[in-house]
């Protein structure tokens, strides 16, 4: 289940967006991303919680179901947009957790704004 | 080797050779594989190539390189650091136990590597940004061991496990033996315990248990979210039930 991939990229389609229809846009896409991974996320709390969210979003936003979505950036561009960003407070090679607020693992909700989602892997033994 | 995912998938994995583990814009980690025991498809790791790409003003490209018996501090180029333009210390080899254990601290890309050598074999741990770890998956389309697990003809599954439980190699410890061996540095019985217990029955190798220990002592320290460190698996078998 790659549902965090559905929400960073929903994170920056979100923040990127400057009219209610880019907005929208942006909801579609995370829609459209979320179905995607129905199968194998059913088990998974952070996908159901994303689904509930979008329907909420859309209703508060007006968003019809139909309509234009919003590109979906390559992952050099994910990266360029996250990683290296100029941060004033840390200087210009410190990895920036701007753009990625609102992304925690697991689906839980992060207590502090900012807080950036990672992984984790791990190679031992035989 | 025991594989803990980006998607916390735990496999017990064959994959004997060269594999990627993460290939993505910023950082290329590969590892190797060698068969441990004769009669056995388990294997260790006994190199690990990491590249740390070239970016902008922060750094160069840098090579880090462990080979079993040799774990440097430094990448191959003989540099501590991103080099030159390296001038805020964004990519640092720390040594923390000449020779057996170094960490890689990536500050420019929000990532932390460690690598230990254990006997006579090495571990390899990563924490990255969730955006990080993802990026490079679908559009290069090449496996990463960390992304996707291993391939499915690649695994070792929980039978031979059990058939290992049941009928121990003559090298080996009594199975409750590799268990009470194990207990004393894991004891809680999740993957990590049982791994330990199958490397022991593999290859009567007390060193794996060291290994399976580190390797928790760096999910402590790196992964995320402390509630979710222990990793288990539904069982009816009840001589694994714990």
């Amino acid at each position: 289940c790659r549902i965090l991939k559905c929400n960073s990229v929903f994170d920056m389609t979100w923040s990127a967006a400057q009219t209610p229809a880019g907005l929208c846009a942006a909801l579609r896409s995370y829609s459209r991303c979320t179905k995607a991974m129905a199968k194998m996320c059913r088990g998974d709390l952070a996908y159901h919680a994303a689904r509930r969210g979008i329907d909420d979003l859309m209703a508060q936003h007006n968003c019809s179901k139909d309509g234009p979505s919003a590109p979906s950036p390559t992952s050099d561009e994910r990266i360029e947009e996250h990683m290296g960003r100029e941060d004033p407070a840390r200087g210009r090679c410190s990895f920036s957790p701007a753009g990625l607020e609102g992304v925690y693992n697991d689906g839980e909700v992060g207590p502090e704004k900012g807080r950036v989602a990672f992984s984790y892997c791990g190679l031992f033994g035989d | 080797p025991h594989l803990r995912t980006f998607h916390d998938d735990f496999q017990t994995c064959k994959v004997e050779g060269a594999w990627p583990l993460v290939d993505n814009g910023r950082l290329f980690v590969q590892v190797t594989n060698i068969p441990v025991v004769p009669l056995s498809s388990a294997t260790a790791s006994n190199k690990l190539t990491i590249i740390f790409k070239s970016f902008g003003e922060c750094t160069e490209q840098k090579m880090y390189q462990a080979e079993s018996g040799s774990l440097p501090p430094a990448f191959v180029d003989g540099s501590k650091n991103g080099g030159p333009r390296d001038s805020t210390g964004s990519l640092r080899v720390l040594e923390l136990v000449p020779g057996h254990h170094i960490e890689i601290r990536a500050r420019h890309i929000g990532t932390t590597v460690v690598v230990r050598q254990v006997g006579r074999y090495l571990t390899f741990a990563v924490r990255v940004p969730s955006v990080l770890a993802e990026a490079g998956s679908s559009e290069a389309g090449g496996l990463q061991l960390c992304l996707s697990g291993c391939p499915a003809l690649e695994r070792i599954h929980k039978e031979e496990y059990h058939a290992l439980l049941a009928r121990p190699p003559a090298r080996a410890p009594a199975p409750a033996t590799a268990r009470a061996r194990c207990k004393e540095r894991l004891p809680v019985e999740d993957l990590y315990f049982h791994s330990c217990v199958f490397d022991l029955l593999t290859t009567g190798d007390l060193n794996f248990t060291q290994a399976a220990y580190a390797a928790f002592e760096d999910v402590r320290a790196l992964y995320p979210d402390k509630r979710h460190l222990n990793v288990y698996r539904s069982t009816t078998d009840p001589t694994l039930r714990g």
